[in-house]
């Protein structure tokens, strides 16, 4: 553990406690695309499955239960207790595109062909795209509530401080794991324009509003 | 050898 890894899951934990609190608070979940939510869900589910035979600390263990637990409790809200405030219509992004492609992947570039460390690559893989239907919504309606903004600015920070993480992991480990990495470029990489309208306007008081 | 020492991470 180093401190780029426990500020970037401490963002990661922020992110989902804003998400949270957005819904609650406007009682609404307006602007948030539930594809992008249901892929984290698969992304958690499938890559924490180590839970069942791998102990790793109690850090691990809680963190893993609760990105789960509470990716579970965000579907149940945005299906049932806030459904009339998802609009189906304007989620509209294939995620065949995300999964087909995460998968075929997978199954190519592992470490291991075995059934956990495929599953393990395949969450890795969506992982890094799970945010484009929530990109290609904001694209969509060409603004977004700030509390909103906020989530995806911690959910980005999140992956972007894993970077100097494994930098640092690099040096001090000799550990290089090019699949992670690789990922994480790209998932980082995505958030480039978001954060430049982030950094630029919401956090000079001014509302997510993308150029006509 | 599959650098495991990453899936400690989340």
């Amino acid at each position: 553990m180093n401190i780029f890894r426990l500020l970037g899951d401490l963002a990661h934990l922020a992110s989902i406690f804003v998400l949270i609190h957005k819904i609650q608070k406007t009682r609404s979940c307006r602007g948030i695309s539930f594809k992008t939510q249901a892929l984290y869900a698969l992304v958690f589910v499938t890559r924490y499955v180590d839970l069942l035979y791998h102990w790793i600390s109690l850090y691990n263990f809680v963190m893993k239960l609760f990105f789960m637990a509470s990716s579970c409790y965000i579907l149940y809200l945005m299906k049932f207790r806030y459904r009339p405030t998802h609009d189906p219509s304007i989620d509209t992004f294939k995620i065949e595109y995300l999964l087909g492609p995460s998968f075929f992947l997978s199954l190519i570039f592992n470490y291991e062909f075995s059934l956990t460390e495929i599953m393990w690559t395949f969450s890795i893989y969506l992982e890094s795209v799970a945010i484009f239907p929530q990109l290609f919504m904001l694209q969509r309606t060409g603004e977004a509530e700030t509390i909103t903004t906020h989530y995806l600015a911690a959910l980005g920070i999140y992956r972007a401080l894993y970077l100097p993480n494994w930098i640092y992991r690099y040096i001090t480990q000799d550990m290089v794991d090019p699949i992670a990495i690789t990922a994480g470029l790209v998932q980082t990489g995505l958030y480039l324009d978001f954060f430049y309208v982030y950094f630029t306007k919401v956090l000079h008081g001014q509302k997510f509003e993308l150029p006509a | 050898e599959a650098p495991r020492e990453s899936h400690d991470e989340l």
